[in-house]
């Protein structure tokens, strides 16, 4: 307000503005300070500040894809990382998740021939559309899964008893990996955005089997089960093939590097999606 | 008509033209054919040359250099500031990056408003019941143009998440 006059009355909510605050002004209120933060952070999508626990790992994934949005093209440290422009699509949110590992001795439960792991869900806001996601499993390179083809079938499936699994995908896995000497290749499994809604509108769960058989076996999944002890031998080399389970003594980081992944592509229905589709 | 300034230049032939919005909207930006007086944007600076307002058509033929180089900086325009998210605690779940340029816009935004100022309609209306009554503010000086940014964080959930955050980034500053 110039002159010390106004036309329009204040109704006494919002003092005059100083023309020099004073200094004590020019710190603001703790309340108001924290008011602002929370609105922030409303508008980032979060109920309130997030506090982690000490040394959460980062999935490399995640970083590669954040050092390519951000043109950082020399920090990448998956040489075989390609951005997923088919997924993102419109999304401008990538949220991974980590499978939720079963507590005490898990060997008990799991059947030789299959593996079923599971993903929480619930933490994505009922707000966002899922509009893809994918599931990745990382091939070890070192390990092999036996004389001749093998096949990976994934389906999807509430839990391990689950009697009417339902096959999502199947592929062939050849021993050699194209292009990559030594290391590791992720597998890459897409999901219809379909299945992730029903998992979010549901439980929040999403279930998967896998399970690896040699391409000349024809069994079921609900007849692998008493063929399991003569497929010991292949099951040993699948788990350390494909990256499902944990090895004994292996630490979290190196753990949470070669764990399955699932990553959904969504958008808050705010903002920009993540790749500009305009013109350049 | 023309200054007698060395500081006011005349540049001929060129039309006026300016965005309301977006990168390098401000950059050339010329003055009307029949415009003689005007200041090119080296003659003030700022940062990144990005906005640069200028005193075209206000300048008292007298005006001294040094009051016509305070009263153009006083201008609104984009200025400087980097958010480090350790200032502000937010360190401990923003992954990357560990703070960015999000710049802000401040100045004066004084009669006339010239069409590089990014006026709206109701700023320059503003402005002009501002000169016949003090009662009435001026115009606020804001940001004309955002930009996003990408962050990489932990939720509250301790996933990491990718989320491209509208609105973050001042692209450019008017009236």
């Amino acid at each position: 307000r110039q002159g010390g006059e106004s036309s329009e009355p204040d109704n006494g909510r919002v003092p005059p503005t100083p023309s020099s605050p004073s200094p004590a002004a020019a710190l603001p209120d703790p309340g108001l300070a924290q008011t602002i933060q929370s609105l922030l952070l409303s508008r980032l999508g979060l109920q309130s500040q997030p506090n982690p626990r000490p040394d959460v790992p980062v999935p490399q994934y995640l970083l590669d894809l954040y050092r390519f949005h951000q043109q950082q093209y020399h920090l990448l440290e998956d040489p075989t990382f390609s951005f997923p422009s088919h997924h993102i699509q419109q999304a401008n949110t990538i949220r991974s998740f980590h499978h939720s590992e079963p507590f005490g001795d898990n060997t008990k439960v799991r059947d030789q021939t299959r593996v079923h792991i599971s993903f929480n869900l619930s933490s994505i806001p009922q707000d966002e559309t899922v509009l893809s996601a994918e599931l990745r499993l990382l091939r070890s390179q070192a390990a092999s899964l036996g004389p001749g083809p093998h096949r990976l079938n994934l389906y999807l499936s509430k839990h391990h008893e689950d009697p009417e699994p339902t096959m999502l995908e199947t592929r062939l896995l050849t021993s050699g990996l194209h292009g990559i000497k030594a290391g590791s290749f992720w597998e890459a499994f897409t999901l219809k955005p379909d299945l992730l809604r029903k998992a979010h509108g549901g439980t929040g769960s999403l279930g998967f089997l896998l399970e690896v058989r040699p391409e000349n076996s024809t069994a079921s999944p609900d007849q692998s089960s008493s063929s399991a002890a003569g497929d010991n031998q292949t099951e040993q080399h699948q788990e350390r093939h494909l990256r499902v389970c944990r090895s004994v003594g292996q630490d979290d980081h190196s753990w949470a590097q070669e764990r399955p992944l699932l990553v959904t592509y969504s958008h808050d229905g705010h903002g920009e999606p993540l790749v500009k589709h305009g013109r350049r | 008509t023309s200054g007698n300034s060395k500081w006011i230049k005349a540049r001929k032939g060129s039309n006026m033209k300016t965005k309301r919005s977006g990168k390098g909207h401000n950059r050339d930006q010329g003055w009307g054919k029949t415009r003689k007086v005007g200041y090119s944007m080296k003659s003030w600076g700022d940062d990144k040359g990005e906005v640069s307002w200028s005193d075209r058509g206000r300048v008292k033929r007298n005006g001294s250099p040094a009051k016509l180089k305070r009263l153009s900086r006083g201008r609104c325009r984009r200025h400087p500031l980097h958010v480090d998210f350790r200032d502000v605690g937010w360190h401990k779940w923003i992954i990357a990056p560990s703070g960015y340029d999000a710049f802000f816009c401040l100045g004066e935004c004084r009669y006339p408003l010239a069409d590089h100022m990014n006026a709206s309609s109701h700023a320059v209306v503003q402005t002009m019941v501002n000169s016949v009554n003090g009662a009435v503010p001026r115009a606020c000086c804001v940001p004309t143009s955002l930009s996003p940014i990408a962050l990489l964080y932990l939720d509250n959930h301790d996933r990491v998440v990718l989320k491209n955050y509208q609105d973050m980034v001042v692209e450019s500053c008017g009236c």
